[in-house]
């Protein structure tokens, strides 16, 4: 079975720009089918991540500003953790997905609870 | 490790009524910190599922009525199903949640891929 963040993580890892607002966030969220943004800045500096999640509390408490919703400290993986690392952060933080990061903090992949539950699927 | 999908369901559902509207369930999203909601009709039945991506196409289309958005045929899962099945489901569909029913059709919980990677995260 796969050992590594690097063997799951998806690398074609769908993100959004600081400046966008709510109602783009989730045009790309229904677009891409995925839940999980990586919010990054112009100069390519990961500064935070934004989720369908979010996307409910800002219909709910009715914000429209990206700020206003997206959390700034992210949680993320580098490709050589043990899957298992990265499944207990997860759990820990209660976060279905973490951006994984090289060495200059650039977004290389993104490994999600999805992913993770896909190698126990393969058993059958 | 647990065998069967009821060793690692969440056993406490949080759902919402048929009659409910968009905000209404960004509202029981936020509050509880869940993304999926069996949608239940008057009399109990399980008429659908609602999630927070959901709640993103609602918001970049512009609806606000849970039936405009929530997906009618829900793929569910039985209490002693194995845990490698309901993974496969999940990940065949590209969904994240499965309500687990009983033999009359009552949700009685919910397998996420977060407590199928939590038994992942266990092995360290
Ligand atoms: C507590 S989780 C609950 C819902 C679900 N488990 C999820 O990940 O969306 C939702 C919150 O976690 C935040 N979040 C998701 N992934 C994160 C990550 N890698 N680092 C930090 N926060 C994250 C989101 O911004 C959102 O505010
Ligand atoms: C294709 S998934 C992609 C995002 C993510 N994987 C998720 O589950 O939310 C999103 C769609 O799947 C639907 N969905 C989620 N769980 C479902 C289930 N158990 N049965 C049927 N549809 C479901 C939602 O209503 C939503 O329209």
């Amino acid at each position: 079975t796969p050992a590594s963040v690097g063997d799951v993580m998806v690398k074609d890892v769908v993100t959004i720009s600081l400046g966008a607002g709510v109602e783009d966030a989730a045009g790309i969220m229904m677009k891409s089918g995925v839940t999980h943004l990586p919010v990054i800045a112009g100069d390519k500096a990961l500064s935070g991540i934004v989720t369908a999640w979010d996307i409910s509390k800002a219909v709910a408490m009715k914000y429209s500003r990206l700020e206003e919703i997206m959390t700034r400290n992210v949680v993320t993986a580098r490709q050589e953790d043990p899957i298992e690392r990265a499944a207990g952060d997860m759990n820990r933080h209660n976060i279905s997905a973490l951006p994984v990061v090289d060495e200059s903090g650039k977004v290389v992949g993104m490994i999600t609870s999805d992913g993770v539950s896909r190698l126990v699927g393969m058993c059958r």
